[in-house]
């Protein structure tokens, strides 16, 4: 058994890392840190013009989130990017040059999807390191399944060291769990060693 | 008080723009 | 007594929950989950006349938080909705058509007060259904007192389960807990059974 003092000290432990965004790596994706998304390179918005915005009564615009929430912290449902169908793609500078180490990828959990499911979110993808943004086709750091019957967050390890460092990294959505109309992405994170 | 007229007339909303987000057309994706 | 192993399961769920908007239930108020403010239905925003907004020097106009705040995550101080008085009414389009359950009622903790008080947040209120956005009188769903003296969070459950869905609900303010001048919203969530 243990002293209260002794659990005392387990909870501000997880409590430090759960302030740590969670994971208590540098996430070189993330914007504020000095991410950004190639808007050149990605997949189509899905355009859904539900949300109106309007001033004085006067309509203005629809709303859709950009890619840019993908590198931001905000996870509360609808703060995603969606791409029609279910394969697309999204290529992130990252703050830095890096050995990219580990993945992150999240979703809303399902207790908080309105309709109890998260067939939206991403299942198969890969991830690539590109030399530059001109670079068509990366070098594979690794390809993941996102498990919609495990945690909100997972950690994808590489597979293997690469042999170079990246600045710009592909993730490429290769299947969703089941959304017939679009995949959702709420943010995916990059960590690894600084050049 | 039930419910009842306008809460944004123009002449105050001169003063404090509101943008107004309305969902028409179904929900956002999720 | 518990071994560490079990203390850390605990910490790891109540953590779990933690981030699953504190509740781990389906907000179908959250705007970015789809609900919106009826903005032609609620009191009048109390203006304070205080958070001027400039450019280039060039004072433009006196920003202050609309209804909209109050189905938005952000309970920080000052980040809610205040309207003259101490009885006020918003109405809230949901995501969706549910059976209300249980409403949730946010405040700023009196600790984070600047003035130690909290006599600006709601004290009795109604929360109605409505059948449709021009509906003058709904349906009563419950009748309720945020406490106070309670959590920072405070959730009420319906008394007894209504006839029908709604998808329009009215929250009514009928008395706060002593402010003279206004009464702060700062998050009010829906929950419930989808239709």
């Amino acid at each position: 058994g243990i002293t209260e003092a002794q659990a005392q000290v387990i909870v501000n432990n997880a409590l430090k890392l759960y302030s740590q965004d969670k994971t208590g790596m540098v996430d070189f994706a993330l914007e504020s840190g000095g991410g950004s998304i190639l808007s050149t390179r990605c997949s189509e918005t899905y355009e859904t013009k539900t949300a109106l915005i309007s001033l004085f009564g006067i309509p203005l615009w629809y709303f859709s989130q950009s890619p840019r929430v993908v590198i931001q912290p905000d996870i509360y449902p609808g703060n995603c990017w969606a791409f029609r169908g279910s394969q697309g793609y999204l290529v992130v500078r990252l703050s830095m040059a890096i050995w990219p180490a580990t993945f992150t990828l999240e979703h809303i959990p399902k207790t908080l999807a309105p309709t109890g499911s998260i067939a939206s979110a991403p299942k198969d993808f890969a991830v690539y390191g590109l030399e530059n943004e001109y670079q068509e086709e990366g070098q594979l750091l690794g390809q993941f399944m996102y498990d919609q019957e495990g945690d909100s967050l997972q950690m994808f390890p590489v597979p293997e060291r690469p042999d170079r460092t990246f600045q710009i990294v592909e993730l490429r959505i290769l299947s969703n769990w089941g959304h017939p109309e679009y995949t959702c992405l709420y943010r995916f994170r990059v960590h690894g060693e600084p050049a | 008080p039930t419910s009842g007229g306008p809460c944004c007339s123009h002449a105050r909303l001169a003063r404090t723009p509101y943008l107004v987000l309305d969902y028409v057309n179904g929900p956002p994706p999720i």
